[in-house]
């Protein structure tokens, strides 16, 4: 682990008198390696190792009796600064609303947008999911199954090819029904896709959810920069859900969603079966970015 | 005459950016960057240069012969596909069998994920665009049951190819890996060799869990190449890098898009080419 790298690095320095800047760098080294190992974006990572040093090179660490762990400390600090405030409740505006989520191919939305729903239901709303993902094979089965399972009300239609009017149409009936949140589940698309991202923007525009979340996959790698900035810049999100948390996955690519958007972690997604939401917990992310 | 830079320190930082972002992994950017420090010290050249010199010995390393899967002369050539959740299995198995009815072979799908939702009605759907049969089983059914029933058929019917579809499952799944492995130890009762081929589907925008997977997955069902999807978007993959250094597991074929003709052959040189674009 870090912790053990950096006592390892600094142990050899004991009774030889203080910390030199150099060896203070080894140690930021670690540091950097870590972060990257991690799945952090490089940009993020040259950022973070500016604040950090900073602090490292500082009293508290080149004259402290305890070194390693000082550095530890100001690592810690920062990621915890960088990760933004835990949640512990999901704020909706009073009266009806409206959750789209979107993301890249295969991240969990249609599974996340299950979840969601089963959260609102325990927490005694009346939620109803639209199948507005009009091109992948059986999505719109999908959504019908999980509803299914839930005992949620699902809207979709069947030979429509506009997404903006599947949307606007829900929530037409959403409102006669008394639902209190009405969820939309999107198609998959790529950030760099630019009419995808056209359709999305003109769903966003037409349809105003009252919250946007970016469902980003826990195992991306480099990448998370470049499609949460391009994501963030098309629709302004509100919040971001990471899925498969459940495996072994460092999951650095939070950090990196956290530094190009600052829009706040809701969830974790921490399994397939719909009841895996868990609210984000800062710590645990931290601790496990680190390793 | 073009002006080269000195390699020094700040030189080989931005190459280590450039190799990182690749998602290659800090520890081979960092192998290659020292080594390029040791033969280029003081020298001047240019970055394409030294690039240049990258590039290469990464192209040998991921060489890959013209012909990923090579069909039996004898029965089924049977492909088993794994991978996590949601890098791409089913649209790959989409478009591996189109590819081989496009060269007039002959076709069965086993619809091995019995577990998720809508599952087996999105292969079916495939099935039914290529036009080739498709053995599903009941919802919740043994997923080992299916694959047999999916290489029976494909005996039966003379089939040339018989690609087999499971749920997407992390390696740190102990009980789901056992599945796997499962799965694999049935079809080898039925043919002595198979599954001849077991592909690995990879999400290019994975990071270096990638390397979990392959470990995992090669454990449980022995792998014998990896089918890296959504290369289309902008991730490079290059953590296929280690994995090839690692497991000696190389890259078949690559997917390119959601239709089913969106699937191209690996070929090395285009895919360093692009990591570095
Ligand atoms: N282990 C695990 N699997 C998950 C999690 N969330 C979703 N999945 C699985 O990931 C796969 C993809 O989930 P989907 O909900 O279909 O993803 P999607 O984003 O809707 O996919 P597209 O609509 O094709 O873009 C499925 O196998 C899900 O069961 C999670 O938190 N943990
Ligand atoms: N852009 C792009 N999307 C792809 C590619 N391959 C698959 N996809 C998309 O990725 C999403 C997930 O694909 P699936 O085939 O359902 O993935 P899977 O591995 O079978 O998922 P599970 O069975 O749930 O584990 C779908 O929206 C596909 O259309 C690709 O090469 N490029
Ligand atoms: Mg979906
Ligand atoms: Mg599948």
């Amino acid at each position: 682990s870090l912790q053990d790298g950096l006592a390892s690095a600094f142990k050899s320095l004991r009774g030889k008198g203080k910390l030199t800047e150099s060896n203070i760098r080894e140690g930021l080294g670690l540091v950097e390696q870590t972060l990257l190992d991690a799945d952090v974006s490089f940009s993020v990572v040259q950022e973070f190792m500016k604040k950090v040093t900073e602090k490292a090179l500082g009293q508290r660490v080149l004259l402290a009796l305890n070194p390693s762990e000082q550095l530890m400390g100001v690592v810690h600090e920062e990621m915890l600064e960088l990760l933004g405030k835990g949640e512990d409740s999901f704020d909706l505006k009073k009266g009806f609303n409206v959750l789209m989520l979107c993301g890249l191919q295969g991240s969990g939305k249609t599974t996340t947008c299950g979840k969601l729903g089963k959260y609102l239901q325990d927490k005694k709303l009346k939620p109803m999911l639209v199948a507005a993902d009009l091109q992948r094979p059986a999505a719109i089965e999908q959504l019908h199954v999980i509803g299914k399972q839930l005992g949620i009300p699902v809207y979709s239609e069947g030979d429509h090819k506009d997404p903006v009017k599947v949307c606007q149409n829900a929530i037409a009936k959403a409102k006669q029904e008394e639902i209190d949140v009405v969820i939309l589940d999107t198609a998959g698309r790529l950030a760099i896709d630019e009419e995808l991202m056209q359709q999305l923007k003109e769903v966003d525009r037409k349809v105003m959810p009252d919250q946007v979340m970016l469902v980003v996959d826990g195992m991306t790698g480099q990448d998370a920069v470049n499609s949460a900035g391009a994501f963030n810049k098309a629709l302004e999100l509100n919040g971001v859900i990471m899925t498969k948390l459940d495996g072994d996955s460092r999951g650095g690519a939070l950090l990196s969603v956290r530094h190009v958007t600052g829009v706040p972690i809701k969830f974790l997604g921490t399994g397939e079966h719909l009841n895996s939401l868990e609210y984000f917990r800062p710590e645990g992310m931290a601790g496990r970015i680190l390793g | 005459k073009k002006e080269g830079r000195l390699i020094d320190d700040e030189f080989l930082s931005e190459l280590f950016a450039i190799l990182v972002k690749t998602d290659m992994g800090a520890g081979p950017a960092n192998t290659i960057r020292n080594r390029l420090r040791k033969d280029f010290r003081g020298r001047v050249v240019e970055m394409e240069e030294l690039l240049g010199v990258v590039r290469e010995e990464l192209k040998i390393l991921l060489e890959q012969p013209e012909t990923p899967i090579e069909l039996v002369s004898e029965g089924p050539t049977v492909i088993l596909v794994v991978g996590v959740n949601g890098s791409g299995k089913t649209t790959s198995i989409a478009k591996l069998s189109q590819m081989f009815i496009d060269r007039g072979k002959k076709v069965v799908l086993g619809a091995g994920d019995t577990f998720r939702a809508a599952a087996v009605e999105q292969l079916t759907i495939w099935a039914d665009r290529a036009g080739c049969d498709i053995v599903k089983g009941k919802e919740g059914a043994d997923p080992a049951s299916v694959a047999y029933g999916a290489v029976a058929k494909a005996i039966e019917t003379e089939a040339d190819v018989c690609i087999i579809d499971t749920a997407g499952r992390l390696q740190t799944q102990t009980n789901l890996m056992e599945e796997l492995n499962k799965i694999h130890r049935v079809i080898g009762k039925q043919i002595e060799v198979a599954p001849h081929e077991v592909l690995l589907v990879l999400d290019a925008t994975a990071g270096q869990n990638a390397i979990s997977q392959a470990k995992g997955f090669s454990d449980a069902a022995e792998c014998t190449g990896i089918v890296l999807t959504k290369l289309d978007g902008s991730a490079k993959g290059g953590v296929v890098v280690p994995i090839r250094q690692q497991f000696n597991l190389p890259v078949k074929y690559i997917g390119v898009g959601e239709g089913n003709r969106d699937l191209l052959v690996f070929q090395s040189n285009e895919f360093v080419d692009a990591l570095f674009e």
